[in-house]
């Protein structure tokens, strides 16, 4: 698992913000 | 990540195996005269009281039973269908008094809603989409996700009902350029969607905003499988897909179904789990259901596999009944109960 990069709790909010509308 | 980093869980021998895992509670006998094609459950009300009752399908009906007691079921409702076969029941969750049903040949050509009317109680049905359909969910809130068309002409599309089950409204996500196969909840994370494309990926949408999230390539070890369920834990995606591989090894045993983690800020994945078959069981996914922790999969060799997936072994077998193969596999929506079919149209209800 400490492959796979830096992990966000809030990685729905995250991607949510910096997906286009 | 390839297959072989996975761990592998224990294979436990089959004499270990509780049987008492698994508990008659009743049996619905042969209810349609045809070959039964899928079973579901749901609530159901009727003068003000809320039951929960089976739904069953067989190619050209639908059936409603509800519970006369513990033991005893009836038939209280059935729906008709003579020029589209039945393919498939759609359960929506959250909703009382409405059942979707996906009807077509090969592919899915309708999705269909089944009401009562509430003055007479007659059933009709009420035609919600139609034309070239890959796939279809009901998703908590009273949703409906289906993906029309592949991915130049793709159209995803998400439909709310009414508590009642009546009137809807659309809304429409945002198409990756993947043509999707199949969509999986995320339990954890109500808001986002699954789902599988023909291209080995997995996306994510933002099922409020209609939002595209994320599309992450996963290893082409992991083609062809199916996504059953996610898991929003601690900032990962735990994803339960079945195991498409029919090779049995020395080492993995007979694989059912797997687990990937995959961390969805950086779309880097790997394999953490394989659910493999007892020793001395073969058989390979024909299909199956996941709810909560709990996997089961009706086996190429006629039987029923559990697995629990927090514990990552098999925990119970359901070899075939009267020498019947079982042919269909469901969790109940309505209470920790295992509905399993067998082909001539008998469904067998058991307490897990």
């Amino acid at each position: 698992i400490t492959d796979l990069g830096p992990i966000s709790l809030n990685w729905f909010e995250e991607l949510s913000s910096e997906a286009p509308p | 990540h390839s297959t072989e980093q996975t761990e592998i869980a224990d294979l436990p021998a089959c004499e270990n195996l509780n049987p008492g895992n698994l508990q008659l509670v009743s049996e619905l006998k042969n209810p349609s005269s045809s070959c039964s094609v899928d079973v579901s459950t749901m609530w159901w009300e009727r003068a003000g009281t809320k039951e929960p009752c089976i739904i069953t399908a067989c190619e050209d009906v639908v059936s409603l039973w509800k519970p006369l007691n513990s033991l005893q079921w009836e038939k209280v409702h059935t729906w008709h269908f003579t020029e589209v076969p039945v393919l498939q029941i759609v359960p929506v969750p959250d909703v009382c008094n409405l059942i979707c049903v996906a009807l077509g040949n090969l592919e899915i050509r309708e999705i269909r809603s089944l009401l009562c009317s509430s003055g007479d109680e007659s059933e009709k049905q009420v035609l919600l989409k139609s034309g070239d359909i890959k796939a279809v969910l009901g998703v908590t809130k009273r949703r409906l996700v289906s993906s029309t068309g592949t991915f130049c002409n793709q159209q995803i599309q998400i439909m709310t009902f009414a508590e009642d089950g009546s009137s809807k409204d659309e809304q429409l996500l945002m198409p990756p350029d993947e043509t999707v196969l199949t969509f999986a909840e995320v339990q954890g994370t109500q808001e986002a969607l699954l789902g599988t494309t023909t291209m080995n990926s997995i996306v994510i949408w933002n099922l409020k905003t209609g939002q595209l999230l994320k599309k992450m390539h996963i290893d082409d070890a992991y083609q062809a499988a199916v996504c059953h369920r996610a898991y929003s834990e601690m900032g990962l995606l735990f994803v339960v897909l079945n195991h498409p591989c029919a090779k049995e090894s020395q080492a993995l045993g007979s694989p059912v179904f797997q687990m990937l983690v995959i961390n969805p800020k950086t779309a880097q994945s790997v394999g953490v789990l394989l659910c493999s078959l007892p020793q001395g069981q073969a058989g390979r996914f024909l299909e199956g259901d996941v709810k909560d922790h709990v996997a089961a999969a009706v086996l190429t060799s006629g039987t029923i596999a559990i697995w629990d997936l927090l514990l990552g072994h098999c925990t119970a077998l359901l070899p075939p009944v009267s020498d019947q193969s079982w042919s269909l596999v469901k969790w109940s929506g309505t209470d920790s109960h295992l509905l399993a079919g067998q082909k001539d149209g008998n469904i067998f209800i058991y307490r897990y």
